[in-house]
Formats: C-alpha cells, structure tokens, sequence
C-alpha cells in the first residue's frame, strides 16, 4: 500500500523512490532484534535495478529475510550450507541476487541484495537479525547503521528497550555532526526507554537544496542498568535462565602485564605510530601496585627489561622512551616473542616475585604472520600452551588484515583470553587504548557460576579466568519449572583481599508479570541469549577441537541449533524463494570468526556445578550456637547466651 | 542502644542502655592483647522526640589486628579492608568473603556473621525502617557471645563481661510501677538498685524480637560498669580502648 504512506514529496528525479525506510529494534535484557524494511518503487518507464544494502553488527545472527517485488513474495528459510548452495543452483531467481560480505569497517558486515524491476513496480525489503550486547567500559551500546542512500518520504528509527534491572542512564550521542540535533526523542522511564529518529524529508537534506542525504551514519545508543546485588541479576523465563555479572566497588587487582609489540616493517608509518602513541597513555594508567615490562619483536626479540618491573613514574617514563625509539623493520617472529614473554612471567612467578594475588597478562599487538623462526602456526599454538602457565591470561590484537585473525582467536581461546581485530586506520590508537581499558581492572579472579540443582541442564560456559572492571558475564541455561521453582546460583571468585562466594535466588513471577505489560517485550529473550552463546560457544569449541570426530559431533550440534533458533551461522545459509519455488536466491554467511562470542571480552570454560565452598561456611553460627545451648525453660524467650547490644 | 548482658555462671540477664550523641563511638570490645577491636558509631533519629533524641548503633568496626582485617558494617555496606584492597558488598546480596582465618557471611537485607578463627564469632542484625518514616532510621544491633576466647586485658561496654563479674541480687521487692519489681544488686563492690523488666532480642524476630526478662540498671549502667560510659568513647572506628 505504497500510495497511502505518509510523508512528504521528494524529488522525483530520481527514477527509483525510496517511499518508506524503517528501522526497529528491541532490546530486552541484553537482547536485540532489529528489522530493517525498506519500500521502494520504479517511477521510470525502464527497469531499474534497486539495492537494498544494509550494514550489521559483526556476530549479529541473521533471522529471516523477506522479500515483495512486484507482488512476488520471497521467503526465507535456514537451511546446511551445502543443502542451501545446492538448491539455490537448481533454481537461481533472474536478475536477483542475495549476498552477505565481511565488510572492512569496523565491527560490520553488509547484507546486499540487488533486484532487477520492471517499470512501475514495487518492491519491499526486510531483514531481521539478533544479537547480544555486550557491556564494555560500562555501558551498552546499540548501533543501528542508517544508510537509505537517498531520501525517503518516511524514515523511522525506534529502539525501544525493556531492562527489568532498570536503566541507570541512556545517552544517544551526536553522530551525525550535529545535522540531527534535537531530531531523535528519548523518553526514558525506570526500566523502559524508547528512542524515536523520524526526520522530515527537509531534515534529510543534506542542505536545503541537496537531492542527497544526510541520513548517512550510525544511530547510537548507549545505556547501563542498575546494579543493586554483587551476585548479578538471575533471570528466569520460558524455560531458560540467564545470569548477568557484573559487579562493581571492588578494589581492582594488581596486574603483571607484559607488552608484546610487533615492530616488524609492515608495522612502519601509521600503524607503529599509533602504537606508539597508544603505548604512552596505557604506560601512563598503570597503577602503581602494576608490574610490567615490554617486548618488542621483529625477526630479533628484545626486551625493554628482562625482568618485571614496577610501574613507577620513573620505569614508565623510561619504558616511553624505549617506545618512543623503536624503528619497525625486519620480519615477524612470534613464537619467540611469546615465549620469551612467557619465560618471562613464569620466571618471576616461580622466583615468588609476583603478588599472589595478583593476574598476570600478555598483551600481543601484532599485525601480519610469522615470517621468522617457528612458521607454522599449530606449532606456534603449541608451544604457548605448552609453556604458558594456568595463571596467565593472553590477549591478542591483530592490526589490518594482513594477520591471521582465527589464530590469534584461537591461541588467545586456548589461553584464558580473547582476540580483537583492530583496524590499522588513524583511529588505531584510540582502538588500542580502548581495548585496554576494557582489561586494565581486573576485579576477580576464578569466576565460577554453580546452579547446583537437577533442574538446571545445558549451562553455558560457567568458568572465567578474570572479571574486567566495565564488562559483564552472561551465562545461560535451561531450568525445568515442574522440579523447582526457582533457580539458585551460587558464584565462587577471588577479589584483590578475599575469596568470595555470591549467592542469588531468580524471581521469575516479577519478571513474568513486567513482560507481559510490555508489548515491544522479546518473551523469547533467554531463549535466544541461551542459543547466542551456546553456539558462539561451539563455533569456538569446533574451532580448537582436537579430533575430527569431536569436530563432527560438534558441527552436527551447532547445525541442528542453527535450524531450530531459525539463525544464520558459519554452518547454515538462508534460502529466500518465492511462493511457487521456482526462484531462488542465496545468502550466505562471511567466513566468521570462529571464536567465542563476537564483541564478547570473556572465553571461559564449562566445569561442573558445585555447592557452596565448605571455607564458606561459618562455624558456629549464632543461630546453631543459640539452638545448641538451648532456651531457658522458664522462658519464653530466644537462649540469651550472648551479649547483645540493641535498639528498643 | 540496650545493652543485654548474659551471665553464664549466675544465669542472669542485666540490662542497661547508653544514650549519648549521633556521631560518638563506643568501644563494645577491645582485646590488646589477642587484637580484636569492635566499635560502634552513633547516629541519631531523624529528630527528636518528646525533646529526645533516641540514639542507634548506625556503624560497627571490628577490627583483627593480628589478621590485618578491618570490617566496616553500616545500615549501607559491608566494607572489608586488608593492606591496601577493599571489597564492599552491599546488604542487597548474601555472600560469603573471607579468607582461612576470617569469614564474612551476609544473609541478604538481615544479617551479618564474623567468624574469627572458627572460634569466635559476631552477629550483626540489620534493623531497616520505613524509608520515609518521620523520626526513625535504618540501625544494627550486635550479638557476640561470652566466651573465654579473649585475654584477660579484654575490655569495652561488651567486652569487660566476657570474664563474668560476681553478683549477688537480693531483696527482690514490688516496684514503682506495677510488674516492674525491683531488687537490690551488689556488683563490682557497687550495690545497686535494678529494676525487672523485658528487652529485646532480634534474632529469632527481627521485626518484633523477643522479650528477654533482665535487670535493669538505671544511669546508663552506672556501677555494672566500670568506670562511667564516657569512658569508652573512642575516637576512631578502629581504636582501641585505652584504659585510664
């Protein structure tokens, strides 16, 4: 019914119109799914090719993909890679295509499509995906990349989004340069918010007369949640739990960290300048309590000191300067440069020079493959994790893409920390400095969440190496209401001066009652949060997986969890068909990162539940020491064997 | 606050209150010499009340020198510092922190037990009021036992009862006021009058508690104590009480 649509005239120059650009996306405890519905109609008399070209999150889950053209409907289904390929080549729909590419900008990958129209005709697309939010440096932030490529007669954003901990703040910060200031609307309740974008077509404009539009960015919007318990919020709903973490007024444990910074030619210009310039402000957040060195490596590996050091004014002014010196040339020796980097925290671990308390970190800047000493990469993996010891957490930063950014994952993976590409780009510093400010507070150490009951199976990854100040971990599972009716956790953690055991009761009836007075509420948001993290979790397991029958098992798992949740993954693609299925199109999916979870700042391990840690325990408690010595018969009264000051 | 003091040995309760100023700390228990320190920091009601200002234990220090261990429990937060690191939790959770030596077990909005050693133990009970009352605040009340885990320079308003004083109570007799018999009491070479009467205790019922039946001694604890109760002013959480 594109005729009936509201809105404004535009230029009718162009011979494609786009009527009609809306974007919505809920998010409901961490959990977003977005639409983006595009309208367009031929107002040429010659067909015309119309793209729909839209950007999403990287790690975002592709759920379905509709498309109308001409009054033919196209419809999308899940199917195993090779099953989709093999019907899409038996019935190729004519001048259509459907495609899903890594893009090279930061954190998004494009979803194209391109169809062919005659003159006249209509055509409506709409694509609908879900992902998870991450809380980094404490907030969330959802982007919602808005790229009509021309203007449109109604163009509508909303995110609403429902947090049952209720929100602590919600900003949407200017990314359009000021062009659209005042235009997007927030209002904001306890723990709902809505956030509405609807510019005029003269708001559009990039300038009062310009056919071109300035709807050409990202909408952001960022938000936290309060926080009351240290024990996270413990969610039950449909059949599944989730559990968020993330406490906070802790003292932040001292760190030994150690920089392992590739100094080889490719590093030269831009890349090893904003390493430099990185380097300098992160030197300069060490705390005082910090140990550290830095070891740079091109085909040689050296080191600024061969010991830790502390962080002192002195040390770090010192450390800047080495920095400051360093000329990129040569080859890319990183076998070496970790394991001398390792020897290095194990050597001060075993001599008794670290603080018991404290984590130890290595931090990998590189940007391109080994091209010096150990080649192969298995082997690589092989000796860090032979020689790293269980108390060392590795961090992998891969620059550009010249270097292999699935085994940075996987050697990261494997050793208690995480990967992240960074873009070799003006912004390379500010990405480097952000990433260590999300690892720079560690406040815990052996993180592990118990649900000790029968009624609680399929939990995700329940065991983390660290806790980051900023972040937060989610774990999930299924709880069968008919055992019990509510689920218990118990977390057992190490922080900067004491062992630590937090333990939560969900309240599932709340949370049932508040959902429901919510129509823009997901009810399936443990579900997909569950499937999120289960399958990101298997993409990881598969990818460090040490036997082709493991493998298998694996793959047949995620597969057959990839059909049920409907979501596109590395192992799925999605068939979109018309009616009489005679017409095929094909979207596959970019070769992913095959690693736990997409933006996601923990890669942990699944251990069993246990109870509550016998240490934590009191002995006597004042209740059984009462109970033991007993009332006095004569009265009706508590054991008064204590003394006790109170209030009447 | 009331003070219940339980005398194992005489098999007695004796009772008396402190009023003093918001902001003044009381030491409860000061052992030099196994180093344990406990206070208690006043805070006041929202405002006085038939020209009284009613008083409440609104903070409570405890302190194990030998463990390096300071606890800060407030109507807010459970604060526990050792060397340089603090970890806060808030009366919202029920956790358990500690180490081999000290545990920390709060039960979520009531409770807080310190365990010492496995040996000696503190019990915290949070007293939460209506947040918009008009006079009266959020307040905690101490329970510790009396056992013979102290040294024998033990001292404070609790801790100087941990080695029972002899007591004799005799000449009960009617009262002033009718069900309120009063008695004669010899302590500490002091013979005093107290007074029946009923206090409470919050463990078993936090809102209401129970009544203890005690004797009262009047003039803040005067003679029970040593010394007068301005005497075991301290000026820090975390002080010692030095004796005169």
């Amino acid at each position: 019914s594109l005729p009936e649509e509201s809105g404004e005239e535009t230029d009718t120059v162009d011979p494609v119109t786009l009527y009609s650009y809306k974007v919505q996306s809920t998010i409901t405890s961490r959990v977003a799914t977005t639409t983006i519905q595009s309208k367009l109609v031929n107002n040429s008399p010659l067909p015309q090719s119309v793209v729909f070209d839209v950007q999403i999150p990287k790690g975002a889950f592709i759920s379905n993909f509709t498309m109308t053209v001409n009054g033919m409907t196209f419809t999308s289904s899940i199917k195993e890679k090779t099953v989709g390929r093999a019907l899409y080549s038996q019935a190729r729909a004519k001048g259509k295509t459907a495609g899903w590419v890594r893009s090279r900008t930061l954190d998004m990958e494009n979803f194209n499509t391109e169809v062919n129209i005659p003159p006249g005709a209509k055509v409506q697309f709409e694509l609908h995906y879900q992902e998870v939010k991450w809380r980094k440096l404490g907030s969330y932030e959802h982007k919602i990349h808005l790229q009509p490529g021309k203007l449109a007669k109604h163009l509508e954003v909303n995110v609403w989004i429902i947090e049952p901990q209720g929100m602590r703040f919600l900003h949407v910060p200017d990314t359009f340069e000021g062009h659209f200031q005042g235009v997007p609307v927030i209002s904001k309740g306890q723990q709902k918010a809505h956030v509405s974008f609807k510019p005029t077509v003269a708001q559009q404009r990039k300038c009062p007369n310009c056919t071109e539009t300035a709807v050409n960015g990202e909408l952001v919007v960022m938000y936290d949640v309060n926080r009351e318990e240290k024990a996270g919020e413990l969610e039950v709903f449909n059949g599944y739990f989730v559990h968020f973490f993330a406490p906070e007024n802790l003292d932040p444990i001292p760190k030994n960290i150690l920089f392992v910074i590739d100094v080889s030619g490719s590093m030269w210009g831009i890349k090893m300048k904003q390493t430099v310039e990185a380097m300098k402000t992160i030197l300069d957040d060490l705390r005082t309590d910090d140990q550290f060195s830095v070891v740079d490596f091109n085909h040689n590996v050296r080191t600024w000191r061969n010991d830790l050091v502390s962080a002192t004014k002195t040390q770090i002014a010192d450390a800047k300067r080495y920095i400051e010196k360093i000329q990129p040339s040569g080859g890319t020796n990183i076998n070496e440069a970790l394991l001398r980097a390792i020897f290095i925290l194990n050597e001060a671990s075993n001599m008794g020079l670290l603080n018991p308390d404290s984590v130890s970190l290595i931090i990998l800047v590189s940007d391109g493959d080994p091209t010096v000493g150990e080649l192969k990469l298995s082997k690589i993996q092989k000796n860090v994790k032979q020689s790293i010891q269980d108390n060392i957490s590795l961090f992998s930063l891969g620059i550009g893409f010249d270097v292999d950014y699935d085994f940075l994952k996987r050697l990261s993976n494997e050793n208690r920390g995480i990967a992240q590409r960074i873009y070799g780009n003006q912004d390379t510093s500010s990405q480097l400095k952000k990433f260590y400010n999300q690892v720079s507070t560690p406040l815990l150490r052996n993180v592990q969440f118990n649900y000790p009951q029968a009624s609680v199976t399929d939990v995700t990854q329940n065991n983390f190496h660290n806790y980051f100040g900023g972040s937060e971990i989610v774990v999930a599972g299924k709880f069968d209401p008919s055992k019990l009716t509510e689920v218990q956790s118990i977390i057992t953690a190490t922080s900067a001066n004491t062992e630590l055991v937090l333990e939560t009761l969900s309240q599932m009836d709340d949370l049932e009652e508040f959902l429901s007075k919510d129509k823009h509420a997901d009810p399936d948001f443990t579900k997909k949060l569950w499937a999120y993290l289960t399958i990101n979790q298997l993409l990881a397991e598969r990818s460090l997986a040490p036997t082709a029958a493991i493998k298998r098992k694996i793959t047949k798992t995620i597969l057959q969890m990839s059909l049920d949740h409907h979501i596109v993954t590395p192992l799925t693609a999605m068939v979109i068909e018309n009616d009489a299925g005679d017409e095929r199109m094909l979207a596959d999916s970019p070769p992913q990162d095959h690693s736990c979870c997409s933006g996601a700042l923990y890669y942990g391990t699944k251990v069993a539940s246990g109870p509550i840690p016998s240490w934590a325990n009191p002995s006597p408690t004042p209740m059984s020491a009462m109970l033991a010595v007993g009332a006095k018969p004569l009265e009706s009264t508590p054991p008064t064997h204590l003394n006790q000051v109170e209030n009447d | 606050p009331h003070f219940i003091i339980y005398l194992p040995k005489s098999k007695r309760n004796i009772c008396f209150n402190i009023d003093s100023e918001p902001g003044k700390i009381l030491s409860l228990v000061s052992d030099p010499e196994s180093g344990i320190v406990v206070n208690g920091q006043l805070i006041g009601a929202k405002r006085a009340e038939n020209g009284k200002l009613s008083t409440y234990f609104g903070k409570l220090g405890f302190y194990f020198q030998k463990e390096g261990m300071k606890i800060e429990i407030s109507t807010e937060t459970i604060t526990l510092s050792s060397g340089s690191s603090t970890s806060r939790l808030s009366w919202s959770d029920t956790a358990h922190l500690g180490n081999s030596r000290v545990l920390i077990s709060v039960k979520k909005e009531k409770s807080v037990t310190l365990t010492l050693n496995k040996e000696l133990f503190f019990s915290v009970l949070l007293h939460r009021v209506w947040r918009k009352h008009p006079v009266n605040v959020d307040f905690l009340g101490i329970y510790a036992p009396p056992i013979d885990k102290f040294s024998p320079r033990v001292h404070g308003l609790l801790g100087q009862f941990m080695q029972e004083p002899a007591i004799h109570i005799f000449n009960e007799r009617p009262g002033k006021e009718p069900g309120k018999p009063e008695a004669s009491m010899e302590v500490k070479g002091h013979k005093l009058t107290v007074t029946r009467g009923l206090q409470k205790d919050y463990r078993t019922d936090i809102v209401f508690g129970t009544d203890v039946p005690c004797w009262f001694v009047h003039n803040s604890g005067k003679g029970f104590i040593d010394g007068h109760y301005k005497d075991y002013f301290v000026p820090q959480l975390y002080s010692f009480l030095k004796r005169p």
